[in-house]
């Protein structure tokens, strides 16, 4: 454990919780793509399948287990509990032409031939395009309240950070995984335009709205 | 370098 990966998680963390109570102290979950939750929701599930089979640390349990339960229920806010402020006709992008090609790249690229290892392969893919349903809606509606902007920062910076960690673990560990390597710059680098929307305008105090 | 398939991460 570094610095950069314990300030990652805490981040990812707090992305999570972000968005949980936004919608449970609003009650609503408007502007909030319920299709990106459920693309997480999913790849949780296919990369945490390994709490059964293998034991990192009690710090790593933990947080698999938090990040689990809080994005399902998240996702049940969304599409049970508050879904008549499920603002579903602006959140249409087409996750399957996610999943899919995340699925055949998992098969075609990964570190072992196991059910297991595809899985956890399909996640990190799944992971670094998750985003964009999310990313689509606010393009579509042009704009995104304060606090849904500091979730995307919080979700988008995270992974920066797990950049920095990994550039850690090559020179002190000479560990270096490319599959997450190579995801987490796609991923990163999706955010860029967000990062600086939301340097230039919502860290100034304004709402974050694109130009027409 | 080794490359691990342990996955240590969140």
């Amino acid at each position: 454990m570094n610095i950069f990966r314990l300030l990652g998680d805490f981040s990812h963390l707090g992305a999570i919780i972000i968005l949980l109570l936004k919608i449970w102290k609003t009650r609503s979950c408007a502007g909030v793509s319920g299709k990106s939750v459920l693309l997480y929701a999913i790849v949780f599930t296919c990369r945490y399948l390994d709490l059964f089979t293998h034991f990192v640390s009690l710090y790593n349990s933990v947080m698999k287990i938090i990040y689990l339960v809080s994005t399902y229920f998240t996702l049940f806010l969304i599409y049970r509990k508050f879904k008549a402020t499920y603002d579903r006709n602006h959140d249409t992008f087409r996750i399957e032409f996610l999943i899919l090609p995340s699925a055949v790249l998992a098969l075609l690229w990964n570190h072992e031939y196991s059910v297991l290892e595809i899985l956890w392969t399909f996640s990190i893919y799944l992971e670094s395009v998750a985003v964009l349903p999310q990313l689509f809606m606010v393009s579509k509606t042009g704009e995104a309240e304060t606090i849904t902007s500091h979730y995307l920062f919080a979700l988008g910076i995270y992974r920066f950070l797990y950049i920095l960690n990994w550039i850690y673990r090559y020179y002190t560990e000479n560990f270096i995984d490319w599959i997450s390597v190579v995801a987490g710059v796609v991923q990163t680098v999706l955010y860029c335009d967000f990062f600086y929307l939301y340097i230039t305008k919502v860290l100034k105090g304004k709402k974050l709205s694109l130009p027409a | 370098v080794t490359v691990r398939i342990e996955h240590d991460e969140l």
